[in-house]
């Protein structure tokens, strides 16, 4: 359970942020 | 308010004096009662010795977990985080358990400027496209005055040539 | 209900209550062995005793006693501090955002306000793409124009040209030449007209 808590809240913090670079770089390489 | 780290030493260091004061030599002689008849002062010294070790053991142990966890950044800037975010009183946004609900508001502003910049193209680009289609009517314009030109001009020439004509029949008589 | 304490798991990348277990387990080791050592040194002791009577298992009873009441107080105490630990230090304030959610912060967008940027952002890409293309349209007709223009000015230069060489040779006006001509040869000709008939 902790690790099931631990994995979850650090895949919460670290993916927005990934995925928001991604994300900026289809739009960046859209407005391309 | 207090730091979180400060808080944390605190709350040990109470932890610990609770823990010996409960643990009395009173009550130590009384548990090895019969050892503490035979020696006294020998059980005295084990008694300080005891105290002393876990205490140590403790202490070590804390500091072993804030380097492990980095806990003294980690806590400080929890801290400030804390007092950063003070005046606010309504209870803050936790994640809903929809990843892709979350994600959502995380996006939204780059969108939202995704946006901006692309209606700034598109103003900027009918603007400028306002500005070629008034010089395309305006060379139409040209174009068609000097078609005008060079017809006025054509028929002129042929006029010229009718006489030509005339005046070569006229020779020709 | 446990609080499984995800959002502070998010920020200090551990489970408080997995921090405390490990400080109580740590804490509770040390408990144990340095009673333990206290009972090894005891035993040691009593060995240098001749003709002692204290027995080994009398000494255990002793460490026992001491212990259960030393391990009762010590899970009071660590429930306490445990719960200061959870309430006050490794905890996020229920009015305070991580700094990775700032964005929530902002208004929270729905679905459909959501589906509605994404089509926004394609129509104005279409519409975009159309600008360009009408930009190119136009920029390809002026550069025709320019090559018609160029074309209809070079006719007109000829039609100029050939003006200036009638009035470079005296004339001013072809057209009115022309009429001139045709005028004095109709003259000449009733004139001849006239000789011919007198001659008769």
């Amino acid at each position: 359970f902790d690790e099931i808590i631990v994995d979850l809240a650090t895949k919460r913090k670290q993916y927005p942020r990934k995925i928001l670079e991604c994300v900026i770089k289809i739009i960046k390489a859209k407005q391309e | 308010t207090i730091s979180r780290l400060k808080l944390l030493d605190t709350t040990v260091d109470t932890f610990l004096q609770k823990l010996i004061a409960a643990g009395s030599y009173q009550r130590f002689t009384d548990c090895y009662k019969c050892f503490y008849q035979l020696q006294p002062e020998m059980t005295q010294r084990i008694y300080d010795k005891f105290m002393t070790q876990l205490q140590t053991s403790v202490r070590e142990e804390i500091s072993d977990i804030k380097a492990e966890g980095n806990l003294e950044a980690v806590l400080n800037a929890l801290d400030t985080i804390a007092e950063e975010g003070k005046d606010r009183k309504e209870l803050a946004w936790r994640p809903s358990g929809k990843p892709e609900e979350d994600l959502r508001s995380t996006l939204m502003p780059y969108f939202l400027q995704q946006r901006d910049a692309l209606q700034r193209c598109v103003r900027k680009q009918e603007a400028e496209n306002r500005q070629l289609a008034g010089a395309v009517l305006a060379g139409r314009r040209q174009v068609e005055e000097l078609q005008l030109q060079g017809q006025a001009q054509w028929q002129a020439w042929q006029a010229l040539h009718r006489g030509q004509k005339e005046l070569v029949a006229v020779l020709r008589e | 209900s446990v609080d499984p304490m995800t959002y502070e798991a998010q920020f200090f990348g551990f489970t408080p209550q997995t921090c405390m277990l490990r400080i109580y387990i740590a804490f509770q080791d040390y408990l144990f062995e340095v009673m333990q050592a206290v009972e090894q040194v005891i035993l040691k002791k009593l060995d240098g005793i001749p003709n002692c009577e204290i027995t080994p298992v009398q000494i255990r009873k002793c460490t026992e006693k001491f212990l259960c009441f030393m391990k009762g107080r010590f899970d009071n105490l660590f429930v306490k501090m445990e719960q200061l630990f959870l309430q006050w230090i490794l905890r996020i304030p229920p009015n305070i955002l991580l700094p990775e959610d700032k964005s929530q912060e902002s208004h929270s967008y729905s679905e459909e306000e959501f589906q509605l940027l994404q089509k926004e952002i394609e129509q104005l890409q279409e519409k975009y793409k159309t600008e360009l293309c009408t930009k190119q349209a136009l920029l390809a007709e002026l550069e025709e124009q320019k090559l018609v223009q160029a074309k209809l000015r070079q006719t007109l230069t000829l039609f100029d040209e050939l003006q200036n060489v009638g009035r470079n040779h005296g004339t001013s006006d072809f057209r009115d030449s022309f009429v001139f001509l045709v005028q004095n040869s109709r003259k000449l000709q009733s004139i001849r007209d006239n000789v011919e008939k007198e001659s008769k």
